[in-house]
């Protein structure tokens, strides 16, 4: 269970941030 | 009648061919070796709101799986990419330019799938090769039906040609097998020659 | 002749051996079993900021694999530590203190190679034995070549003796295949007797 109060609402809690990974400049060392 | 060395020989390239990433074929789409994921072109991810990560008892966040899973080697249970109903789209930025020949597509293997089933697993999809980014529709590579009854993994070879070279792909899902509310994306990967 | 009884306790043993990290040698580098690199004491990592990490469309940091992943058992294309040009070095501090016994240097397969070579692999190498991590020159333990024709995984026996027992071993890279810019590291292992 969880407490209740502001900082534990259900109301803030949102999707995991997704980390994006994108290659800029090149492949990386293989 | 068949020798113990020559057993030995069978085991042993089997084992080699088992270690080089089942196919001994190099992946385009692995994100380690610089495959990427466009994550402006590709579907939504169905959330569940299941999967809640806590720290000291305060709950932060729900986890779920992105489209980057789909390149990566883990296909244990649950390590897949769900998007919602049963046509979706992800779009890969291959580690480099290449003449594609051939794609894997590979889900969790019945056997280990919790519900007994695999009917989130891909049916019909499609293979496009894009220009850019940007494109909206690319060359057709092919099109194919992973097999539920069939292995885990299942190599699809692209048709003849094309002449073309590609660095991005888009996967087109157009049905999996059954599954009302997603479908499940574990692996894909494009094989080829680089340019 | 050989019968289905023999073969398949040639296929069982084959799966245990490979199943056991595949050389059956408990490796004392191993970070998840108490191993640990030196950082103080390891090259420069080559930096080439080529994979950006994002969060909300906010570009965040790069990205490069530490030298840690050589004593992490991934292997996969990418999943190694680089070093600028093709002579470096890592110190590892192994779980506990051994008489080393031998070394197993390890490479991507040539067949899951993107760029299609493993130049990037080293070539000659010395193994050092330190008594402390301050220890600037060690106990010369072997000096081998990786072979890039052969194995993925290759198993290189240490000299006779030592009589001394080391939890350091530095890692010394002499040469590598060909890459003009850099050397990767896949994984290096150390097995020996506990003191």
């Amino acid at each position: 269970s969880m407490s209740s109060g502001p900082c534990c609402s259900h109301a803030r809690l949102s999707r995991t941030p997704y980390l994006v990974l994108s290659y800029v400049n090149g492949p990386p060392p293989v | 009648g068949i020798t113990e060395a020559q057993v030995h020989v069978i085991v042993n390239n089997a084992l080699k061919l088992y270690s080089q990433d089942k196919t001994g074929m190099v992946d385009f789409a692995l994100e380690s070796g610089g495959g990427s994921i466009l994550s402006t072109r590709c579907s939504e991810t169905y959330e569940t709101k299941t999967a809640l990560l806590s720290l000291f008892g305060i709950p932060l966040w729900y986890f779920s799986q992105s489209p980057r899973v789909v390149i990566q080697p883990d296909i244990y249970p649950g390590n897949c990419w769900a998007f919602k109903g049963s046509q979706g789209y992800l779009v890969v930025r291959l580690s480099m330019m290449i003449h594609p020949t051939a794609v894997t597509m590979e889900h969790v293997p019945k056997a280990l799938s919790p519900t007994g089933s695999i009917s989130s697993a891909p049916r019909d999809f499609a293979v496009y090769g894009l220009e850019n980014e940007y494109q909206e529709e690319g060359q057709l590579l092919g099109q194919f039906t992973y097999n539920q009854e069939g292995e885990s993994l299942q190599v699809f070879h692209l048709m003849e040609g094309p002449d073309r070279a590609f660095q991005i792909v888009e996967l087109r899902i157009l049905s999996n097998w059954g599954h009302l509310e997603y479908t499940c994306l574990y692996r894909f990967r494009v094989h080829g020659e680089p340019v």
